[in-house]
């Protein structure tokens, strides 16, 4: 038997002072630890790994704090694509969803691929069909989108158009 | 992008990655994050990654695939595997990268190479830790 432990990140990147305000960085690390706790507390009973960390990833795109689910980037055409994957160390199983627009938690449809099809990774509007099909939440793409990351689109798009976009900042990039 | 690593009771591994991309990113692109061994790797009894950072930098190298080999066939620690990757692989590349990664006995590592990463762990001492920057 092991002693459980647990690890979650919310991103790399620049943390410029100015793109957050102290009361954002408080609840960041809130969230941070809500998801930390979401895991744990599945762990402490005797649950999976596998079920640990889609729970703490879960709490983490439901935050508008983080490049993930409500909260994620926006793409050139001012929509959202999101990625997912998750693995099971144990038998190397492993599913994953990407460029999907509609499910509320794409790392839950990525496990429903792994338990639920004969496929490791769908694309698209089939792996939105798929995951609506396995019964998890759809939303429209609006649902994910923050003010944040409609400024932060428009602001590398007005770079764009006078020509200086090769001296747009890791934050203005990728937050 | 967001992500999580684990390990339970029963010695079993896991990991998850989710991301939106990057911002202005081209209507297709896909990441690392959902491709296996890119940017999520799990297997017992070595070593579960979760990437964030550039993701065709991840994809090219294999990255959490990368942690998994040069501990399974190097004989490197978690440590050594994640600090390599992270500091002399992609810093060489001027690439942004951060990590997280746990091995078979609950040893966790957070390596990044950028101003900083929101990051948090409960270790095996059950101590619960967050942080965002450097510090």
């Amino acid at each position: 038997m092991s002693l459980p432990a647990i690890a979650i990140h919310g991103g790399c990147g620049t943390l410029a002072a100015n793109l957050q305000s102290e009361a954002d960085w408080a609840q960041t690390r809130a969230h941070l630890e809500a998801a930390l706790r979401a895991g744990w507390k599945i762990l402490t009973a005797g649950g999976s790994a596998l079920d640990a960390v889609e729970a703490a990833v879960v709490v983490l795109e439901d935050s508008p704090h983080f490049n993930a689910g409500h909260g994620a980037a926006l793409t050139e055409q001012s929509v959202h694509e999101l990625d997912a994957s998750i693995m099971d160390g144990a038998t190397l199983a492993a599913g994953g969803v990407c460029t999907v627009r509609a499910i509320r938690n794409p790392i839950r449809a990525a496990r429903a691929v792994m338990d639920q099809s004969d496929c490791v990774l769908l694309s698209g509007d089939a792996a939105d069909a798929f995951a609506r099909s396995k019964g998890l939440p759809t939303v429209a793409n609006g649902y994910f989108t923050t003010e944040r990351r409609v400024q932060a689109l428009a602001s590398l798009k007005a770079r764009a158009a006078r020509g200086t976009i090769g001296l747009a900042s890791e934050a203005e990039r990728h937050g | 992008t967001v992500g999580a690593v684990a390990l339970d009771r029963q010695g079993d591994l896991a990991a998850a990655t989710s991301t939106g991309g990057f911002n202005n990113k081209p209507a297709g692109r896909v990441g690392d994050t959902p491709i296996v061994g890119a940017g999520t790797y799990a297997r017992n009894g070595v070593c579960a990654v979760s990437c964030t950072g550039q993701g065709e930098v991840f994809m090219r190298r294999v990255a959490a695939y990368d942690v998994a080999a040069r501990m399974s066939y190097g004989g490197q620690t978690l440590r050594q595997a994640t600090d390599t990757l992270v500091f002399d692989v992609m810093s060489g590349h001027k690439i942004g990268a951060g990590l997280i990664a746990i091995d078979a006995f609950g040893q966790v590592c957070a390596p990044f190479n950028t101003l900083g990463m929101a990051r948090g762990w409960i270790g095996t001492d059950g101590v619960l830790n967050v942080a965002t920057h450097k510090d």
